[in-house]
């Protein structure tokens, strides 16, 4: 079964990666 | 609210562990296709009785996959692990593949979410199932320690009841600039969870799709799990993430695409939830037994429990005289037997009574350490000597009291010795006598006594020398005079008396002399 690496596309991302968030 | 709670409580369930109930099979798979607002999903529920046994937390790739920031699919992960079911676990960075929040993966502690409060999943040692909010401490604690957890996000479902908005409320939501976790939470998508039932056993849920697309959002999965009986369940890493392998083959639809997009293609993800054949906790057994079918068999007669870790001499416990181990009790100095109750017979000691007593004169033995305690009146390592005059008792440690220090009885200390018949005692008794503090006494009685009678025995004697004296010089004289006497032809007269015809002593005696010296 050749499979290769999936594309991540479906991303379900509980927060926003692009900004680490400050503890609070 | 994303704070990092370091130390204290924080809000958790624990599920303790229950003995394997009837009607708990090891493990079960179902596959469903059940329709959600008229939507059709496709999934899995998988239940494992004894999770302690059963389930596993593995790194990507296998052992050190977090630390090496590792990505693998979950076929690649499984395939050294044996899992007979396995499912995508926690988040990882997808840019970096860190493993995000607390990974323990067989007691190993693999990371940590220092504190940041997100839903929580783990095994204690003792095989308590905890589901909640942990703090670091609690994370760390090194009292019944986790054996297995991960980090989702949402506790779906606490002690039987959905629980996500409360969720919500604890696991930052206001970090939403786009309202991306509402959405998480409300999209559909392929969704994954672990939990478990009333009945402790272990549940992992999974339900095929693709977010905004296919699949069903938290709340739906939260209703699904409640109507299986699950009490305690979190949320885990869903969308392109979502992957179901059985026995070692994928199972489910990933909704990632292949580079031909024609396919769909697994993702390489970061820890897997693993389901296996029940194990043998330790694997080893301690050592001390063999693992069959999830099953120590210990060795030896000796070795006990499911970890063959506890030592069992039975209901005597070597009678508190010894130390049960695997070959049995060894028993402590003194004593003997399989279970350590009979006491060394009074002529031998030590370890197994192997060693022969020298105690003599009914001594008594030690049975540990073969000491002997002497009886009155003898002492020595092995109570042959007797007493020294002026002791008595048992090792002769106690000085006779008697007056002018006497000996006393080496027995009894009695200072009235006739009671003693033996040898000894009057060998002892005439010593006593001679013993200068004794004599003193006597010679000052002595001398108050004879002083005058020394006197006068002094000066009789002194007479009767000096009698002694005067005689012998008398005779040694006339002797001489005698012999001067007959050499120079003189004579001596003596008159007649009238005896009636008898001589008188004297001159009987000058007659004998006469008559000698006639004679000469």
């Amino acid at each position: 079964f050749s499979r290769g690496a999936s594309l991540d596309d479906d991303l379900l991302l509980p927060y926003p990666s692009l900004r680490a968030r400050s503890a609070r | 609210d994303c704070a990092r709670v370091r130390v204290g409580g924080r809000e958790h369930e624990s599920w303790q562990p229950s003995p394997a109930t009837p009607g708990a099979r090891g493990l079960s798979v179902r596959t469903f296709v059940s329709h959600f607002a008229g939507r059709a999903v496709t999934g899995h529920l998988t239940r494992a009785a004894e999770p302690l046994r059963s389930f596993s937390v593995l790194e990507p790739g296998g052992p050190g996959g977090c630390a090496s920031r590792r990505r693998a699919t979950v076929e690649e992960t499984v395939r050294e692990a044996g899992c007979s079911v396995a499912q995508n676990g926690g988040f990882f960075r997808m840019d970096t593949g860190e493993c995000l929040g607390n990974v323990v993966s067989a007691g190993r502690r693999v990371s940590s979410a220092g504190g940041l409060q997100n839903a929580q999943f783990g095994i204690r040692r003792d095989g308590t199932l905890v589901t909640g909010y942990l703090s670091e401490e609690e994370v760390l604690s090194t009292e019944n320690p986790f054996v297995e957890l991960l980090s989702g996000v949402v506790w779906l479902i606490r002690n039987g009841s959905i629980y996500i908005n409360e969720s919500q409320a604890a696991e930052c939501e206001e970090t939403q600039e786009t309202g991306s976790f509402s959405k998480f939470v409300n999209v559909i998508s392929a969704r994954t969870a672990v939990g478990h039932d009333r009945k402790g056993q272990l549940v992992l849920f999974h339900a095929d799709g693709q977010t905004e697309q296919r699949g069903i959002n938290l709340w739906e999965m939260a209703e699904f799990l409640l109507k299986q009986d699950v009490v305690n369940a979190i949320n885990l890493d869903g969308g392109g993430s979502a992957t179901f392998v059985l026995n070692g083959t994928l199972a489910s639809y990933p909704s990632d695409h292949c580079q031909d997009n024609m396919w769909r293609c697994p993702r390489s993800v970061s820890t897997v939830v693993c389901v296996h054949k029940p194990r043998c906790q330790p694997p080893d057994c301690s050592g001390h037994g063999t693992c069959v079918e999830g099953r120590c068999q210990c060795t030896g007669h000796f070795w006990w429990g499911a970890a063959c870790d506890k030592l069992d001499c039975g209901p005597s416990n070597c009678s508190q005289h010894g130390l049960c181990t695997e070959t049995g009790c060894r028993c402590e100095a003194g004593w003997t037997g399989s279970n350590c109750s009979e006491a060394c017979s009074n002529g031998s000691f030590g370890e197994d009574c192997a060693r022969k007593c020298q105690c003599q004169n009914g001594a008594t033995c030690d049975p540990a350490q073969g000491t002997c305690t002497c009886p009155p009146g003898f002492t020595g390592d092995s109570c042959v000597q007797e007493c020294p005059l002026g002791w008595y008792g048992p090792g002769c440690q106690k000085p006779c009291e008697c007056e002018h220090q006497c000996p006393c009885n080496p027995q009894t200390g009695n200072c009235n010795l006739t009671q003693t018949p033996t040898l000894n005692s009057i060998l002892s008794q005439v010593k006593q006598c001679l013993q200068p503090s004794e004599v003193t006494l006597q010679t000052r009685e002595f001398s108050l006594l004879t002083g005058t009678a020394w006197l006068a025995l002094t000066l009789v004697l002194v007479f009767l020398l000096l009698t002694s004296m005067g005689v012998n010089v008398s005779l040694l004289l006339g002797a001489r005079a005698e012999r001067s006497r007959h050499l120079d032809g003189s004579y001596v007269y003596h008159p007649l008396q009238e005896m009636n015809g008898e001589l008188s002593a004297t001159e009987k005696e000058q007659q004998g002399d006469a008559c000698s010296s006639f004679k000469d």
